[in-house]
């Protein structure tokens, strides 16, 4: 563990907070996209299909919170709050997604083995899962400000990857190619909501696409 | 160096 991996981690958590935080205090889950919530929790059962056969104390309740809490999203998406989501603006392809990830799952895991697979698959998945998000706050062209902000926490998450792997590959012998691409074309992906968040929001103006 | 799966990353 070190203080890059910690923080990012935090604001994992922090991510996950602002979003039941604005979904429970609001009633609503509008500006909100289903489809990337649904491969989230995609993401997290496919990667953490460990829990099984190790245990970590840090590692282990990390991951249950990480399920548990968005499955606790996609039940407040179709239950509770159905009615303030709007699948009109929620209309990115994941299809492509979906195939792209299995595509090169298929073709580049460290082995083939299901459970290795299905581990590929999903950090590939997560790298793009942000899209139909990114894609409805485009097609609306504003925001509400507590979505921006969960929106910059769960960019910072990956980014925040990026100076642990830098760390792990000079301190240790072992480096994890695969991660570190998907996490910065992950985090590349952000980089346009990042400028706009940091030119308006943090300056207390309102979202607003150019 | 190896380039191997961090099996201890979330």
């Amino acid at each position: 563990m070190n203080i890059f991996r910690l923080a990012g981690d935090l604001f994992h958590l922090i991510s996950i907070f602002i979003l039941i935080h604005k979904m429970t205090t609001s009633k609503s889950c509008s500006g909100i996209s289903f489809k990337s919530q649904a491969l989230y929790l995609l993401v997290y059962v496919t990667r953490y299909l460990d829990l099984f056969w190790t245990f970590a104390l840090y590692n282990s309740t990390m991951k249950i919170i990480f399920i548990g809490s968005s499955a606790y999203v996609l039940h407040l998406m179709t239950g509770p709050f159905k009615p303030t989501h709007d699948p009109n603006i929620d209309t990115f392809k994941v299809r492509y997604l979906i195939g792209g990830a299995a595509i090169l799952a298929l073709l580049f895991p460290y082995k083939w083995t299901p459970a290795e697979v299905l581990w590929t698959f999903s950090i590939w998945l997560e790298s793009v899962a942000i899209l139909p998000q990114l894609f409805m706050v485009q097609r609306t062209g504003a925001a509400e400000t507590i979505t921006t902000h969960y929106i910059f926490a769960l960019g910072a998450y990956r980014a925040l990857y990026i100076p642990n792997w830098i760390y792990r590959y000079l301190t240790s012998t072992f480096w994890d190619p695969l991660s570190i691409i998907a996490g910065v074309i992950q985090t590349v992906l952000y980089s346009d909501f990042f400028y706009i968040y940091y030119t308006k929001v943090l300056q207390g103006r309102k979202f607003e696409l150019p | 160096k190896e380039a191997v799966k961090l099996h201890d990353e979330l």
